[in-house]
């Protein structure tokens, strides 16, 4: 399904506030 | 205007100013329409859209300083954005052969505004769960360009931290932190770090401390503090 949107803005919010880089 | 009609009018090959009034009014459209617009848009407006990047592209390093193309640039990778904010756009772009080296082309300190998008973008894909290692193939088109060019690869980067484009400055990092944090392998990391301290990132480092901006000081402090986790690591 490709209905999904604001992936990109999540992403880069992600990475903007350095949650994409927490480690697991 | 419908996707269709976008769809036609980037096939008559429009050109400077014509190209440029199509592209912004393209890329508020696929912003704000619902996903089965962008979906009619799909591949083949895709694939227009990135041959017109690659030839601007090309005919850029023939004059550089014509003004249109470069705004016609920028203007496709921030189309290119819009399309690739939902999952049929993404996967599209990622299986299209000339997505990500077209992005790693625009990084272009010399159009800093232009560069804060494409490492972005970038940033973006390396982090994305995909059963393909996307920072490594980010990285392998990096170093590709670098080869062509004859330059180390991460040169282009630390040339955008140089500028004093703080909204650069904050991209570059971003995309260094994304492609080292996505590296499972401790050695991988760490010999990433030290090719950029070698570059000269280390004094970049010290110097870019010293501004007040709350999204560098995040970068950096996730380059720090896995600087030295991996460095207890070892």
């Amino acid at each position: 399904d490709g209905d999904e949107t604001g992936i990109m803005d999540g992403l880069l919010e992600a990475l903007q506030s350095g949650a994409a880089f927490k480690r697991k | 205007k419908s996707a269709v009609m976008y769809i036609q009018e980037l096939k008559t090959e429009p050109r400077d100013t014509q190209l440029l009034s199509c592209l912004e009014s393209l890329r508020i459209s696929l912003n704000n329409n619902p996903v089965s617009w962008v979906q009619t848009f799909g591949e083949e407006g895709l694939i227009l859209l990135l041959n017109f990047l690659k030839k601007l592209q090309d005919e850029k390093e023939e004059y550089p300083n014509s003004g249109v193309g470069v705004k016609c640039q920028h203007e496709i990778i921030r189309c290119l954005k819009a399309f690739m904010n939902n999952k049929y756009g993404l996967k599209a772009m990622l299986m299209s052969a000339d997505g990500i080296p077209l992005l790693v082309r625009a990084i272009n300190p010399r159009v800093p505004h232009m560069m804060v998008d494409a490492v972005k973008l970038l940033s973006a894909i390396c982090i994305l769960d995909h059963p393909e290692n996307l920072h490594e193939r980010v990285l392998e088109f990096i170093t590709a360009l670098a080869e062509e060019r004859e330059i180390e690869r991460f040169q282009p980067l630390l040339s955008g931290m140089h500028k004093p484009n703080i909204a650069l400055k904050v991209g570059c990092m971003q995309l260094i932190n994304a492609l080292i944090s996505r590296g499972e392998e401790l050695d991988f990391r760490i010999h990433i770090r030290s090719e950029l301290m070698r570059l000269g990132l280390r004094e970049l480092l010290a110097e870019v401390k010293n501004i007040e901006n709350e999204e560098l000081r995040v970068q950096l402090q996730v380059f720090e503090e896995q600087a030295e986790e991996d460095s207890d690591d070892l």
